[in-house]
């Protein structure tokens, strides 16, 4: 499974 | 997290405590677009599905519930509140939602970074919570006296959304990063809208009279 940063926003 | 981040997640924070107090204190929602606010709790539903698989922090977690949680009560007190309902400027708000809501789904089925349920719809949030002040922006224009609080609601919701794009630049200078054109496209998009406004708001401000919107 690939890092994907924006998931973390809100 | 930076502080761009978490400058832009109090502004957010602020904003819907404004609009809140606005409503529960003073018990109007005069000037408030419930077609906004029903597209903002379409965005929070349609991209917090993550909040029952992932656990990515307590904060983030908290901020989820209490984005949920504001913007479901600010309906249901526009829609239900024996009071607050009265102050609907229902005649006004007659943006009509589907007019956003469609091309904004259809755009998500076509654009998206994985064709799954979740994917697509954490990227229809995106594309919807982009438009969805453009019924409060034209109930503004239509609406010839802004209340303060009505304007501070509007310029913190901006303010915020600026933030967030400080915070990826931050973000693409700092960390390991995928580059992510939808989330920063849909960003720049949702805070260009809110250009026209700041440029009222300031000349407002600036001058000391009450902010209004050329018709």
């Amino acid at each position: 499974e690939e890092e994907y940063d924006v998931k973390d926003e809100l | 997290m930076n502080i761009f981040r978490l400058a832009g997640d109090m502004t957010h924070l602020a904003s819907v405590l404004v609009l809140l107090l606005k409503i529960h204190t003073i018990k109007s929602c005069a000037g408030v677009s419930l077609k906004t606010q029903e597209l903002y709790a379409l965005v929070f539903a349609t991209r917090y599905l993550d909040i029952v698989t992932d656990f990515i922090s307590v904060y983030n977690t908290v901020m989820k519930l209490i984005f949920l949680g504001s913007s479901f009560s600010i309906v249901w007190y526009i829609r239900h509140h024996r009071v607050v309902r009265r102050s609907y400027d229902k005649d006004q708000d007659t943006f009509r939602h589907y007019l956003l809501m469609i091309p904004c789904m259809l755009l998500a089925l076509f654009v998206h970074e994985k064709f799954t349920f979740k994917e697509v719809m954490w990227t229809f949030s995106l594309y919807l919570e982009a438009v969805a002040i453009l019924p409060q922006l034209v109930l503004l224009q239509r609406t010839r006296n802004i209340d303060n609080l009505t304007g501070q609601y509007v310029f913190l919701l901006g303010a915020y959304r600026g933030l967030y794009i400080f915070n990826w630049i931050y973000r693409y200078f700092t960390e390991p990063h995928f580059v992510h054109w939808i989330t920063w496209i849909a960003g720049v998009v949702q805070t260009l809208l809110y250009a026209d406004f700041f440029y009222y708001y300031f000349e407002s401000w600036k001058n000391n009279v009450r902010l209004q919107l050329p018709a």
